[in-house]
């Protein structure tokens, strides 16, 4: 059981200290809205009221002794840096740390956070990625600059047709890695895998594996 | 290329446009703050200030022609909804919507929103995952109540063995996808293929994977 920080309950923070709570680790939140303290109290390990850029509260709790803090408040990005900065100098063992645009990572980056993320940032690229891509690509996971991970409804042409005979990987490099039928999950299919319709694929393949999954119908 | 409408230009709906527009497609960006038009203008095909609660004015643009209409406003409820409603009405081919809360979501669906993404809850989730875990585990994904895919460093304990002396799949059921050394990527590598210190691996595993890893070492 880990013990972790969340400082700024927004909609990030809320979400952080809530799953981390439902895995059964303990989470002190804080936040500077008395309103968002008393929402989260009954669900967190201890939550408490305060403004974080406050250096003598910051000291007072041993913010070292934790797994690892969240600092989950981005809008003010000026607090967000200088609370970091504290964190860093009081020892904290791992920090997480929320950005607001590109720049504000990279001064986080400087100033020592061990993780930064920009979750709108980041889901506004995929969703950009899934509205292009023709409707049949349900999600894909960047593995490189020439490869993804794409989960795709099996084509038409699929149907009835073993993965050997399909010759999926020497005519357009796709590495079937699992194959989702209903509630039941196949791993690593071998050559003698059917499809039927309505099967998902998930698969290694080229970033243009669109093109090739409309050629083959 | 595609023609995408973006309603409100927060760090979600501001990241989906320039995606959209550096992957070559059109862009019609709405926002009802002056500013967040003026920064937008150069980077998309068109900026427009406007309220997009405004019936009138959604009826003046020809919503039914794009291949999709973001909704990226969340913070006004009441505005989401009723922007969702009415391109649902004038005949939009497909609506993202970005939902504030799980039960806000819950009333996009209804409504008929085609896909409703929440940034900062998912986010939230995918963190608490990461820290929770050992360290050693850098990316997840899940496929299934039972399996994900997990990207993670090779332990110690695979250095300098095979993927056939490791067997990791008959012992473990860990079916190893890809391996990343550097700038390369090994798809699908075969029995042969021998781990170096650094390797990442992306591999299909049982969701207690981690517990598995640190006993490998
Ligand atoms: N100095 C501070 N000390 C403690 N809490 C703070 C401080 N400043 C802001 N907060 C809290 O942090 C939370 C998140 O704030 P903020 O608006 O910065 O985040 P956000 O990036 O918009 O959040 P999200 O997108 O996750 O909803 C709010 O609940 C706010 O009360
Ligand atoms: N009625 C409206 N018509 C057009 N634009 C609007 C309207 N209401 C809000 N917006 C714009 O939508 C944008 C995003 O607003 P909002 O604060 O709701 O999103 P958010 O969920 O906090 O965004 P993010 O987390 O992506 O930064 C702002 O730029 C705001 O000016």
């Amino acid at each position: 059981m880990g013990q972790y920080a969340v400082i700024g309950l927004g909609r990030f923070g809320e979400s952080v200290a809530r799953s981390l709570m439902a895995m059964g680790h303990e989470v002190l939140a804080i936040d500077i809205s008395e309103e968002k303290i008393q929402e989260i109290a009954d669900f967190v390990t201890e939550a408490v009221r305060a403004d974080a850029k406050n250096e003598e509260f910051l000291r007072s709790m041993d913010m070292a002794g934790f797994d690892a803090v969240v600092v989950s408040m981005a809008q003010d990005i000026e607090a967000n840096i200088l609370v970091t900065m504290q964190l860093k100098g009081l020892g904290a063992k791992y920090i997480v740390a929320k950005a607001q645009s590109q720049l504000h990572g990279e001064v986080l980056e400087r100033i020592g956070a061990d993780k930064i993320i920009h979750p709108e940032w980041d889901m506004g690229e995929r969703i950009a990625h899934l509205l292009t891509s023709s409707r049949s690509i349900m999600d894909y996971i960047e593995l490189s600059p020439h490869y993804s991970i794409f989960e795709f409804l099996s084509p038409q042409g699929f149907h009835g047709q073993s993965l050997g005979q399909l010759d999926l990987r020497a005519k357009y490099s796709i590495s079937v890695l699992a194959v989702k039928r209903g509630e039941e999950i196949f791993i690593a299919p071998g050559g003698d895998f059917t499809f039927y319709e309505g099967d998902i694929i998930i698969a290694i393949g080229p970033k243009d594996i669109e093109g090739t999954l409309s050629q083959i119908g």
